[in-house]
């Protein structure tokens, strides 16, 4: 992941 | 995930409780800003619209329905529990907290990743996070002084800024794509803000003082 568009984070 | 975020998700979510339990434990919520809150309750919301659209793990998932489940439930308190709210200090806590609210609204449709319903209201949640503290911080220097469970509060809440910026340098350094741009700049903005708070707390501590912030 870590993508811009892939917001894993909260 | 890394340690590091797991700890920010962690030191951030122990913040919320300890103000919680506070509330509830002392039927009084003096000291704390609703605005702050308010604009606390609106970042979760508008940050995690995807809750439904896009599965990133369980753990993601039940991390923000508990965080949109708990700092509505401190608004409510402050604003609607019979006793809690007679100790909210209205007078003191006037920070106009709506220029942030569009002035965040501005810039995320100035800058954002993609012009969609989405991505413009989870960049806004980003950039209002970085600020929501500032009713806060405002309160508490008019207030002069900080009982402990506010001052604990904070201090967990810094916490997690300072963990999740060690989880971004973890992050960039070993993943290939990690750009989080608007997360990074916004989360240096907001762990600048606590910076000078986390001075004042230092000093009281370490003189075994109330905390008294400068006016």
């Amino acid at each position: 992941g870590g993508n811009v568009s892939e917001h894993d984070e909260l | 995930m890394n340690i590091f975020r797991f700890a920010g998700d962690m030191t951030h979510l122990i913040s919320i409780l300890v103000l919680l339990l506070k509330i509830y434990a002392t039927k009084s919520c003096a000291g704390i800003s609703l605005k702050t809150q308010e604009l606390y309750a609106l970042v979760f919301v508008t940050r995690y619209l995807d809750l439904f659209t896009d599965f990133i793990s369980v753990y993601n998932s039940v991390m923000k329905v508990v965080f949109i489940l708990t700092s509505s439930a401190i608004v409510w308190c402050m604003r609607r529990h019979r006793i809690v709210k007679r100790s909210y200090d209205q007078a003191l806590d006037t920070f106009r907290h709506l220029f942030l609210v569009l002035g965040c609204l501005v810039l995320a449709l100035i800058v954002h990743d993609k012009f969609t319903f989405q991505e413009v209201f989870w960049a806004f949640s980003i950039y209002l996070e970085a600020v929501a503290i500032l009713p806060q911080l405002v309160l508490l220097q008019r207030s002069g002084n900080v009982d402990n469970l506010t001052g604990q509060y904070v201090f967990f809440l810094g916490a997690y800024r300072a963990f999740y910026i060690l989880n971004w340098i973890y992050r960039y350094l070993t993943e290939q794509h990690f750009r989080l741009w608007i997360s990074c700049i916004s989360g240096l903005v907001q762990t600048a803000l606590y910076a000078d708070f986390f001075y004042y707390y230092y000093i009281s501590w370490k003189n075994n003082s109330k905390l008294q912030l400068p006016s």
